[in-house]
This record gives C-alpha cells, structure tokens and sequence, in this order.
C-alpha cells in the first residue's frame, strides 16, 4: 500500500552547511521520510530533499504531544566513539573510547548522560551501545 | 536511495525553540 509521511512544521529557520541538508525557513511544512536517532532526520519538502536537525522540526498535527521516551534513571551503559569537547556549558567532555550511562534519549540527537558524577549533553552520533559490535 | 546522514552532530535547538520546549 501507499507509505503515508509524516508532516512536521519547521519552528525556526534553518541553513544547510553541507550538501546533503535541507535548508527549511520557519512555518515551512515538510514531510519526514527517515528518523534516525542522531537527530538528523531525513526530509522532503515539494521537489527537495535533505537532512534537516530534528529539534527544528514539531508534528504538524499534534505539536503539543511529545515524542519523546522517558528517561531511564538506572543509566544504559555507552561508549564514546570519538573525543568531544562541549561547546555549551551543560555538555559533557569526554575522551573517545569511555564509558558513559545515557540517562535520557532525546529525539533531537543530543542525549543527558552520566560519567561519574556529572551529568550532560553529549552527541548520540559519539555513543555505542556497550557490547555492540563496531 | 537514502544518502547517509551528516556525519556531525546536528546542532542543538536555537534558542527561541529552547525557550518553547521548557
């Protein structure tokens, strides 16, 4: 049978900085084609096509209902796949190749984690579950 | 075909959005 897309509205302008990106304007409509959990989710809008960051995007019919899994206090064992320095005070510095526990997976890409005693953001293109093959 | 996705981390929500989903 026919695939029926999602619509979702852009909620703020967003520009391209690569090639396979889509740059959406806020109020824009576009339909999603495939999520995925780093928080890119891939777009189409009329005859275009790209890959617009999900925490620019809300569903078009229900704005107000979150799509968001609840957090998972007891910490899902990860490991970095590459070194990354925050840029935001409430992100997380950590080396590539350490254990972390993610605490909550947030649709937009950037999950809370814990290292010891500190908690933040980190990218989930950076994390592994633990015991997954490379 | 789907081309892969970027191979960096989406940027975080602006902050007029951040503001929004508090």
């Amino acid at each position: 049978g026919p695939i029926i897309l999602q619509s979702y509205r852009v909620i703020a302008d967003y520009e391209k900085n690569s090639k396979s990106e889509l740059s959406v304007k806020d109020g824009d409509v576009v339909d999603v084609v495939e999520k995925t959990e780093n928080g890119w989710w891939f777009c189409q809008m009329k005859n275009k096509r790209g890959w617009v960051p999900a925490a620019y995007l809300e569903p078009l019919d229900s704005p107000d209902e979150s799509e968001e899994q609840d957090p998972n206090y007891e910490g899902e064992l990860h490991i970095t796949t590459k070194d990354f320095t925050g840029e935001m005070e409430d992100e997380l510095d950590v080396k590539e190749g350490e254990t972390v526990e993610v605490i909550h997976k947030l649709l937009d890409g950037w999950w809370v984690v814990r290292r010891g005693s500190v908690t933040g953001y980190f990218p989930a293109m950076y994390l592994q579950k633990s015991g997954d093959a490379v | 075909t789907i081309k892969r996705p970027p191979q960096n981390p989406p940027p975080r929500p602006p902050p007029e959005v951040r503001r929004k989903q508090v």
